[in-house]
């Protein structure tokens, strides 16, 4: 169990290491195992966007913690790829050009992996292959358009 | 294994019957504030045999079931199906097209149903184990939930993934 | 004090009957006061989107809680305006159509508070007077520039 | 009252000194993700007298202190003062002009000052109580925090209204 628990995270932590640098343009994303190889060792999370020092997670911006949680989940997708995965809002701290950068990979992703992601950042929409609208009537009910893509 | 079809009536504010078709690749979902895409979410982590209503935004079984609305009578069932397809058996059972069905009626009675068959709660969470269930619904807001965890409560996601 | 605490509660509940029904579109806030009107009384919210059936907070969507907070917000300010107040990224899961009735009422509520709003909707900006970006250095170190607007 | 310039030197990532001067109507601040925007909102509420590190994203005082960046040596002080601008003496000084500076150096020491003078924080926060110090500043993602409150808690809240 030990064993294929820490082979896990060393290929999430090279995986991490490319969506990281991937998602922001440069810097570096390491996964560290602490407190030892046993059955109570944690793992550490270390994120640097380019242009900056090593910094403690809690000093990121907000944006940068949504962009360094979606490297992570990213990097245990490319390692262990699950059939689908739902994403809610994930995008909604991003900027512009993260947004872009995180549908790009996205795309890459889905060969593997099919995603639902509900959203409002047109980028990310732009990415998608089928779109479906949710509308509300004044009955207090939901109700689902199919829409061609733009 | 891919996600083919959600069917979903009287869960949350899909009082009538509605059906999402998905594509291979990405499906995006959109729409105004408050009109039920994060209810569509929440359907897909509740028929996968989600337990703690907590995480659906829930205080108990009956908040899922269509509670009324303007000029509309609530409903006495939510009833959710997830439709997936699989090459081989990997997800251990014989048939290329496997569809979960979870129901809950107003009394809390629950059914869990396997191509139309009645089966118990174990059967479902042993059919979607495989489907790396701790990172196959990110709730809104929630993405970053991860960096404020301990290091040591981060092991889940890692041995879900082994 | 008990006296001035209680007419404080209904200004801001008048204020807010008509804050959230603008920002809604329709729909009905109130403010209740619970467990009597002694020292441990406490305030209760209530939030009905338009087309919606009276429910309680936990259910709301994302936006709608975030509309529902700057209602009431917007709300105490047109009773006690503040002098100034910071909105940071408060717009952030607003859809098109709520971020202009967000903006229109910043602009109202304008004229008695300034506001500093961060922000990356554009419909946001367009209703700033001023407006400063903000960029980060290859070094770590945030610099400003005064931006003409659109 | 009005705000009508905010000067930072050292404060998180502003290494070197800026200066922001604001209109009478709304000001909006936009840029890149971790350019240094929130960093803006906390040296406004660091000013006004806030003591909890935790609410401005540190763990203890020198967390607001510019640590250094690639090819920059860290700074020994961080200092914020906000002018204000008041019609009559709302504000309980005999000046037109009324400018609130914060220092603090990594040794811990802290300095306040209103118009140059050194002063004590309590004289701060007697200035700054009649700004409505609850709603001044909303923090990223904080907007619906007040939702998530007991409702005895949200009394807080209206009593500053008072
Ligand atoms: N049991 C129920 N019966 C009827 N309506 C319900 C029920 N549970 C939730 N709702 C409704 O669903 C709405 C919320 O939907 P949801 O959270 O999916 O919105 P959303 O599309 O994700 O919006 P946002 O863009 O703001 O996140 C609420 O307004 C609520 O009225
Ligand atoms: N003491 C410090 N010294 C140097 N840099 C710091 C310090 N404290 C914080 N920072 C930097 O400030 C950045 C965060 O800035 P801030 O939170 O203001 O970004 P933002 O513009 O609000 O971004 P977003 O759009 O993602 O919310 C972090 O990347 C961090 O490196
Ligand atoms: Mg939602
Ligand atoms: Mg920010």
């Amino acid at each position: 169990m030990q064993a294929s628990f820490s082979r896990t995270v060393h290929a999430v932590d090279q995986a991490f290491r490319r969506t990281f640098s991937e998602l922001f343009g440069g810097g570096r994303g390491r996964l560290l195992g602490s407190n030892g190889a046993g059955p109570e060792g944690g793992i550490e999370i270390v994120a640097q966007p380019p242009g900056k020092r090593l910094q403690s997670l809690h000093l990121l911006s907000g944006g940068e913690r949504a962009l360094t949680a979606v490297a992570l989940l990213f990097a245990i997708l490319s390692v262990r790829p699950a059939p689908f995965c739902v994403l809610d809002e994930v995008d909604a701290a991003l900027d512009d050009a993260n947004v872009v950068r995180f549908r790009d990979m996205l795309h890459a992703l889905s060969e593997r992996t099919q995603f639902v992601v509900i959203t409002h950042n047109r980028a990310t929409i732009e990415g998608a292959a089928v779109l479906y609208g949710i509308t509300m009537g004044e009955d207090g009910v939901s109700r689902v358009l199919s829409l061609s893509l733009p | 294994v891919r996600l083919k079809r959600l069917y979903l009536h009287g869960f949350k504010s899909f009082a009538t019957p509605v059906e999402l078709c998905f594509d291979r690749g990405i499906t995006a979902v959109v729409g105004p504030n408050g009109s039920g895409k994060s209810n569509i979410a929440d359907a897909i982590r509740w028929a996968l045999g989600e337990q703690s209503y907590g995480s659906l935004r829930g205080r108990q079984a009956s908040d899922v079931i269509f509670a009324g609305g303007p000029g509309r009578a609530p409903l006495g069932m939510a009833e959710v199906s997830l439709t997936l397809e699989q090459e081989g058996e990997s997800l251990g059972l014989p048939f290329t097209e496997i569809t979960v069905t979870r129901r809950v009626f107003r009394d809390g009675e629950s059914h869990y149903l396997i191509n139309g068959k009645r089966v118990r709660l174990r059967d479902v969470l042993q059919l979607t184990a495989s489907l790396g269930p701790d990172y196959t619904v990110i709730g809104q807001g929630l993405v970053d939930a991860v960096l404020s965890q301990r290091p040591a409560d981060r092991r889940g996601l890692f041995e879900h993934a082994a």
